[in-house]
């Protein structure tokens, strides 16, 4: 029923809301705080495992919030442990991912990262320079199409709840939880006029997944040339979700 | 397998 699409959207708002790192105020007032030269300089002089590390830390803490995001989507604590970890093995990663594009200034083309904004060159010690540009790239594209939080959130949602994951034990029920989360999104934009952006957002987790690829392209790369960097500093729920 | 992710999931919330 409506009322319950209602709720449904309420919920996975309030938990969007509830587990996002940084508010879209804050952010905002923040948005011209930039790395200097120097700030910039001891980014790029770090060695690459180093930079690695710094990455994997930061990226394992964004997908904490987000591990708490999922336990709050209606559905989602219903599924067995098994299924719930799949899917938190395959989406963590995107679902951060659309979480970024909340942290991005289109307007000088950076990112929010370790307390101020920082442009790809801040990157630039991981040795991935095609990852991090396709990851620009599409936090780009995500602003572009001017997202309320109400639709990120949904979108974030639906992004993790998704029944084509390998390994599920019980597709089924994991489709029906996929199901009442596509009506929300579904309502949310008919509500606000934007049922175009629909299709838009269908092709973005085309893009999303082509960059989890990349990105554990990169990390065997990553393990091969730094075995002991990879196995021993980086963060156990980095390894867990990645390795 | 999934140590901290079990607990993660089990933690009641937060």
């Amino acid at each position: 029923s409506l009322r319950n699409i209602d709720e449904l959207c309420a919920s996975i708002v309030r938990s969007h809301r509830e587990t996002s790192q940084y508010r879209v105020e804050e952010l905002h007032a923040l948005r011209w705080k930039l790395f200097n030269r120097e700030e910039i300089q001891a980014y790029q002089s770090k060695s690459v495992d180093e930079m690695w590390q710094h990455c994997a830390i930061r990226l394992t803490e964004a997908v904490q919030y987000v591990v708490e995001f999922a336990k709050h989507i209606p559905g989602f604590r219903m599924l067995s442990q098994n299924d719930q970890i799949a899917l938190l093995k395959t989406g963590s990663m995107e679902v951060v991912l659309v979480r970024m594009s909340r942290l991005f200034n289109t307007e000088n083309n950076t990112v929010f990262f370790d307390g101020k904004f920082a442009g790809t060159e801040v990157f630039k010690s991981l040795a991935c320079g095609d990852l991090i540009t396709a990851v620009f790239d599409f936090a780009h594209g995500m602003c572009a199409l001017k997202l309320t939080e109400q639709q990120i959130a949904l979108f974030s949602a639906l992004v993790l709840i998704n029944a084509d994951r390998p390994c599920l034990e019980d597709k089924g029920r994991v489709q029906r939880v996929q199901r009442s989360v596509e009506f929300g999104l579904t309502h949310i934009l008919h509500r606000d006029n934007q049922e175009s952006l629909m299709h838009k957002l269908y092709q973005r987790v085309a893009v999303l997944r082509s960059l989890c690829s990349l990105h554990m392209e990169k990390l065997r790369w990553f393990s091969q040339r730094y075995p002991l960097t990879a196995h021993s500093l980086f963060p156990p729920l980095y390894k867990e979700l990645f390795a | 397998k999934h140590k901290i992710l079990h607990q993660l999931l089990q933690n009641s919330t937060s």
